[in-house]
C-alpha cells in the first residue's frame, strides 16, 4: 500500500494527507527524494521540505514554496503534483535529469500549516498565520507582509485585525523565520520560487519599491519565456513584470527578501482561475493548473542550471 | 466553523484612478467586514471583493452611486464551499 501511491492529486487533501504523500514520495523515490524538517509552526505543526538530490555536497539549489497564504489550496496542491512529477521525471526526461546531476531543488508545499488546517476545520478564508497579537483580539500576520524587505512600508497594515498585517517585527512569524533560517544555513539557493494565487502573474522584485531590479531585463525576458511555456499548454495566458509595476506596492514580500538576499532568480507565481471562482478554484481544474505551472517552473529551473552564478 | 451563507464575491472594473481610490476607501470601513481577493491596484486590473450579506446592499448602492461598475463572482459563497466539501468527501470516499 505505502509503495504504490493512492493518492487522488485532482481533489483537495487534509494536512494530515498531505504529510502522508510526502512520506509516500520519500519512500518510493527513495534513491532521490528525502524529507527535511526545517522547523514548527506557531501551534507546533512541523515545517515539511522536500530535497530532491543525487548526492553531492552543498550544491547549488532552487527552493520553491506554495501555501503561505493558507486559503489558496490550490498551490498545495500543485505543489504536491510537482513534487511526485519531478520525482518521477528524474531519469527519463533529460531535462529534470541534468538539472538534478547538477542541482538540489527543496521543495515546502504547505508554508503555513496552521493556516492551512484553520481553512479546514474553522474558516476557509483565512489567509494568515495563527499567531495570537499581545493586545488585541485579532489573530495572526499575513506571512508575505513578514519578510525583511522593506518591512512594515507601503502595502501594508499596522492593525493586527487587516488581511495584510505585516506582524510585530519582521520575521516575527516563526514559518517565515524557518525558511529564512534554512536558506541562510544553506548558503547556496541560486533560486528562490514562490506559488501564491490567483490572477495569473508571474512576478518578481521589487514589491516594496517601484525601482526595477538590477536584473531586470534578465528576469523579465525569462519570465515571458516561462509564460509562454504555461501558455502552451491549455492557453493560460499569465502577466509577466515586477510586483509593483504588475500590481502595487506591497512591502515585506519573500521574493523582495531573497533578491536582496543574493538570490537573483527570485519569482512569485499567480496561478491561474477560471475567471469565476477566485482561489476558490474547483478541484478538477488542480491537475491543469498544476501541469502547467510545472512548465513555467522547468524555463526558470532550466536557465538557472544553464546559468550558475 | 465560519459559514458563509449569503455572502457575495464582486468583481469590480475600475475606469480610473478616482475609481481606485473610492474603493480603497471602501477598504478602510471595517465595519462592512469586506474581504479582498483582489485589492485594488490598476485600473487595468479587476478588484474581488467578499461581502458579507450584511453589507451586501450598502456597499451595491455605494458602488452604483459612483457608476462604479460591477459583476457578481459568486452569487453565494457557501454554495461553493459545500460543493468543495462534497469533492473532498467523495474522494475520501474512493
Amino acid at each position: 500500500e505505502r509503495s504504490r501511491s493512492t493518492f487522488n492529486y485532482g481533489t483537495y487533501h487534509s494536512l494530515d494527507a498531505i504529510y502522508q504523500e510526502l512520506d509516500n514520495l520519500a519512500a518510493e523515490y527513495s534513491d532521490i527524494v528525502s524529507k527535511l524538517q526545517i522547523g514548527e509552526s506557531y501551534e507546533g505543526r512541523p515545517l515539511y521540505v522536500l530535497r530532491f538530490s543525487t548526492g553531492g555536497e552543498n550544491r547549488p539549489a532552487i527552493w520553491l514554496d506554495a501555501g503561505i497564504h493558507s486559503r489558496e489550496w490550490v498551490t498545495q496542491a500543485s505543489a504536491v503534483w510537482i513534487a511526485r512529477q519531478i520525482a518521477s521525471d528524474y531519469g527519463s526526461d533529460p531535462s529534470v535529469t541534468s538539472l538534478l546531476n547538477k542541482m538540489d531543488i527543496f521543495l515546502l508545499p504547505v508554508s503555513n500549516p496552521d493556516g492551512y488546517v484553520y481553512t479546514h476545520t474553522m474558516n476557509r478564508m483565512w489567509r494568515k498565520t495563527r499567531s495570537k497579537n499581545p493586545g488585541s483580539l485579532c489573530v495572526g500576520v499575513d506571512p508575505n507582509r513578514n519578510w525583511d524587505a522593506g518591512f512594515g512600508g507601503p502595502g501594508a497594515s499596522s492593525s493586527p485585525c487587516s488581511d495584510s498585517y505585516h506582524g510585530p517585527s519582521a520575521n516575527s512569524e516563526v514559518e517565515v523565520k524557518s525558511v529564512v533560517d534554512f536558506i541562510k544555513n544553506h548558503g547556496n539557493v541560486l533560486a528562490f520560487l514562490t506559488l501564491h494565487s490567483y490572477s495569473q502573474l508571474l512576478m518578481y522584485p521589487y514589491g516594496y519599491k517601484c525601482t526595477p531590479p538590477a536584473d531586470d531585463a534578465e528576469l523579465n525576458a525569462l519570465g515571458n519565456a516561462a509564460a509562454s511555456a504555461i501558455q502552451s499548454l491549455y492557453g493560460t495566458t499569465y502577466q509577466v513584470g515586477s510586483i509593483c509595476s504588475t500590481i502595487y506596492q506591497a512591502s515585506g514580500g519573500s521574493i523582495d527578501w531573497s533578491y536582496d538576499y543574493g538570490i537573483k532568480y527570485s519569482f512569485a507565481f499567480e496561478l491561474r482561475d477560471t475567471g469565476r471562482y477566485g482561489f476558490l478554484l474547483p478541484a478538477a481544474q488542480i491537475i491543469p493548473t498544476a501541469k502547467e505551472t510545472w512548465l513555467g517552473l522547468k524555463k526558470i529551473m532550466e536557465h538557472v542550471r544553464d546559468n550558475l552564478y | 466553523l465560519e459559514t458563509f451563507v449569503g455572502h457575495q464575491v464582486l468583481r469590480i472594473k475600475t475606469r480610473n484612478e478616482e475609481q481606485l481610490k473610492q474603493l480603497r476607501f471602501l477598504e478602510t470601513l471595517e465595519h462592512l467586514q469586506l474581504d479582498f481577493w483582489l485589492n485594488p491596484s490598476a485600473p487595468a486590473l479587476p478588484v474581488d471583493v467578499r461581502i458579507p450579506a450584511s453589507s451586501l446592499q450598502a456597499v451595491k448602492v455605494f458602488l452604483e452611486s459612483q457608476a462604479i461598475e460591477y459583476s457578481i463572482l459568486i452569487e453565494d459563497l457557501q454554495v461553493v464551499l459545500d460543493r468543495e466539501q462534497q469533492d473532498m468527501v467523495a474522494s475520501q470516499q474512493v
